[in-house]
């Protein structure tokens, strides 16, 4: 394991840890998008079951537990205990616009026409647009917390670490692989808009808010 | 063949 590798799994992890204690600390999941959330639930389910078939390493193991468990417990504290501070009239995408075509190209687009195959790939798709929802709400709100910026950043710049890891993956090894490349691109791509208000405005004090 | 899936990644 190289050091973008590791890094975008702990970038991940931060994002997946800070996004649980903001909403536990204040009781309140405002201005966080469920449907972003029931999709990342989605894509880790999907991808991770090999969790028991295909052992890789504790490291390997124990990570994908802790994501699956921490997206379930989100998932949970915003439909479930804090549902009443969710914002349910500004978290309006609609999810099968990604859903549905994510499946149709899983199907059509695959390195092997097999169940476990086709579920891996599926959810390398839906996790590249899988944040859509919560920048539409962002958006559509035009402005964010600190906390959800925070979120946000260390969200997006795993993907784009992990861009590093397969070029350093590729020039050391040979390795590469498109479904995962090309996803990745699209994945970073759609944060670029949010990294440079992140770096213009929250890096330095100021909250995020849309020019209107 | 290198054309395989990063499956030892998260």
């Amino acid at each position: 394991m190289n050091v973008f590798r590791f890094l975008g799994d702990l970038s991940h992890l931060v994002a997946i840890v800070i996004l649980l204690l903001k909403i536990w600390k204040t009781r309140s999941c405002s201005g966080i998008s469920g449907r972003s959330q029931i999709l990342f639930a989605i894509v880790f389910t999907t991808r991770y079951l090999d969790l028991f078939s295909n052992f890789i390493s504790v490291y390997n193991t124990s990570m994908k537990i802790v994501y699956i468990t921490c997206s379930y417990a989100t998932v949970y504290l915003i439909y479930g205990k804090f549902k009443a501070t969710y914002d349910f009239n500004h978290d309006t995408f609609r999810i099968e616009f990604l859903l549905v075509p994510s499946a149709i190209l899983a199907f059509l687009v695959n390195h092997d026409f097999s169940p476990l195959e086709i579920l891996w790939t599926f959810s390398i798709y839906l996790e590249s647009v899988a944040i859509l929802p919560q920048l539409f709400l962002v958006s559509k709100t035009g402005e964010a917390e600190t906390i959800t910026s925070h979120y946000l950043f260390a969200l997006g710049s795993y993907r784009l670490l992990y861009l590093l890891n397969w070029l350093w993956r590729y020039f050391s090894q040979g390795f590469y692989d498109l479904i995962a490349l090309l996803s990745g691109i699209l994945q970073t791509v759609l944060y670029c808009d949010f990294f440079y208000l992140y770096i213009s405005k929250v890096l330095k004090g100021k909250k995020l808010s849309l020019p209107a | 063949d290198n054309l395989i899936n990063p499956k030892d990644e998260l």
